[in-house]
């Protein structure tokens, strides 16, 4: 995870329109 | 009251349509003289804004976001290239030459060999052709983009159960589709299914060919972008 930590934080992250 | 399964397929299909994201530009540098290096740093840095794009795609593909986060990962990490590639092959098939690697990044032969790009131009092209060929509609895109997604043989998965059920509503998805508006072709689910493993294929090379890239450290290349293509070793 630590390695892929971005796709990890997307992931997470509500709507793609968040970013 | 439950819907029949036919029409929960035929929601799970619109629901794809729905899903389906805004068109993105590529947008190179016009202050930047025209150059190998220009244009594959163009390329990976369509392909870094697309990745977050499709990132968020996949949370509206039915089930995907129930998978553990871990499984999340793994799919996408599987299959990132292989669903930038299917976007490539729908816009370009309306032309006969060239791949639209955006609306306004459409690159011919001539432009593809000056970046180095040309087997990756051919192998794509290939693939445009197999599509093309078989006249795929925007319902079957949207479709085998969430199958190539949902691909069971990603590795490190850990709820197999689960991610076989997803591409098992999604495959009857599609066929439901073809028995709805293909009738007269009954083998074709089998046709778009059968194209998957020269996805995987051409996929895979681009990969390579990126990693190549990538360690000759000449093109910069975005966070998002190095973390995918790390994944894929």
């Amino acid at each position: 995870t630590e390695r892929h930590k971005i796709l990890h934080r997307l992931l997470q992250e509500g709507s793609p329109s968040d970013i | 009251i439950h819907p029949s399964p036919k029409k929960a397929y035929t929601k799970i299909v619109s629901n794809l349509l729905l899903a389906e994201p805004e068109k993105i530009y590529a947008m190179p540098d016009p202050t930047v003289p025209d150059s190998d290096i220009k244009t594959l740093t163009t390329l990976c840095d369509l392909a870094d804004r697309e990745l977050v794009v499709i990132i968020g795609w996949a949370k509206h593909i039915p089930g995907f976001s129930s998978l553990s986060l871990g499984d999340q990962m793994s799919l996408l990490q599987g299959a990132w290239m292989e669903i930038l590639l299917l976007g490539v092959v729908f816009r370009s098939l309306p032309y006969q030459e060239g791949l639209v690697y955006a609306e306004d990044y459409i690159m011919d032969e001539v432009q593809s060999r000056m970046s180095g790009l040309r087997d990756l131009y051919l192998c794509i092209l290939q693939l445009v052709q197999r599509y093309r060929k078989l006249h795929m509609d925007k319902e079957e895109y949207v479709t085998l983009k969430a199958l190539a997604l949902a691909n069971s043989d990603a590795v490190h998965i850990e709820d197999i159960q689960s991610i076989q059920k997803l591409q098992d509503v999604l495959q009857e998805a599609l066929q439901e589709h073809e028995s709805s508006q293909h009738w007269e072709e009954p083998q074709r689910a089998g046709q778009l299914l059968l194209t998957l493993p020269l996805l995987r294929q051409t996929a895979s090379r681009v990969v390579q060919h990126f990693h190549a890239i990538r360690a000759q450290g000449r093109v910069p290349m975005h966070k998002l972008f190095l973390e995918m293509l790390e994944a894929k070793v």
